[in-house]
């Protein structure tokens, strides 16, 4: 099913490679003092419930400011040379003023997901959409607490993001809570 | 079913961003002037037998030659601010000493089906792996084609890769008659 691929190319094609170093490229930026370390070394994946991913967090919630880029992880892939990859991290403010940081972003398969029941040509519909993000979320947590890949694991965080109209939490809330 | 995913994935995540502007990348790039545009100004997507894909092209044959990157595309992409895309061009030889020019590399949601099917825990045999690249091909197929993505239709070519041990034809040839 789609999902399924959809989950198993997201941890071969991005997980896998940039989970292990992620760690020490946090903790080797700046936020790692700047911020007293009140920044996770770890990756928040969004899961939105409509499959609708925001070009940046700030466009899905203007309380998410943008901080700035990692240290980009580089490598041969699939015939593209030192392809790279980088993440980003945002800055969040709780109610009594203290800054905290995050790395994070939605997970990028949800999107095409979205972007398929919008497509004519693509033939999915709004529950055939629906179950493939709970096939997508529930076999990539199948990958991921397997044995043997721990150092991917322990580096993220899947959230899942409610975003009816009438969602009672922000993403900012989200992301202070998390 | 999974190729049909990855398939639609690959246009919405990956060919429906950089093709558009991949013929001005390939037209302002040094290789245009210093090769007498002997480059086409395309992407040539590999497609392996096997779905296996070597980290650079060069890995896959000698013969053909490391060139340089193209100008980054760069678009705000599912909360991961200006994420990064770029194309690396490959230099062949022909037999009679002529140097050609290509922006060329594997499809990368094959390799995806190839770790698959050496993964224990998903669940894709061999046969099933070569049905979902026949399903992943002809679906990019119907894609391109339709009406109204011309601009990606033009500038892309789907190659076949037979690597088989008793292949016939090498990379660099492939290269050369496309
Ligand atoms: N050759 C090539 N160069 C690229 O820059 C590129 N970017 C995407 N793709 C392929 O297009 C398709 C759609 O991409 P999407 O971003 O939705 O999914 C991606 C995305 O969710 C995640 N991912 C991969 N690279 C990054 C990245 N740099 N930043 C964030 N997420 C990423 O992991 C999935 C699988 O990636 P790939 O297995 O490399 O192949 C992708 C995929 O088949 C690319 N292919």
């Amino acid at each position: 099913s789609m999902g399924y691929g959809l989950a198993w190319s997201y941890y071969y094609g991005y997980l896998k490679l940039i989970l292990p170093g992620l760690a020490d490229r946090v903790k080797t930026s700046t936020f790692w003092d700047a911020s007293n370390q009140r920044i996770a070394p770890k990756l928040f994946i969004l899961l939105p419930t409509s499959c609708f991913a925001h070009p940046t967090l700030t466009d899905g919630d203007s309380a998410v400011q943008p901080g700035a880029h990692l240290r980009e992880f580089k490598a041969n892939r699939s015939g593209n040379p030192q392809r790279v990859y980088r993440n980003f991290v945002y800055k969040v403010t709780s109610e009594d003023g203290q800054d905290y940081y995050c790395v994070a972003e939605y997970a990028t398969p949800l999107l095409t997901l979205f972007e398929m029941e919008e497509d004519t040509l693509a033939d999915l519909s709004k529950e055939e959409k629906l179950k493939q993000r709970a096939i997508f979320k529930s076999t990539l947590l199948d990958i991921l607490t397997r044995p043997g890949v721990k150092e991917c694991q322990d580096a993220c965080v899947l959230l899942d993001v409610d975003d009816a109209p009438n969602s009672a939490t922000s993403l900012s809330q989200l992301l202070l809570q998390a």
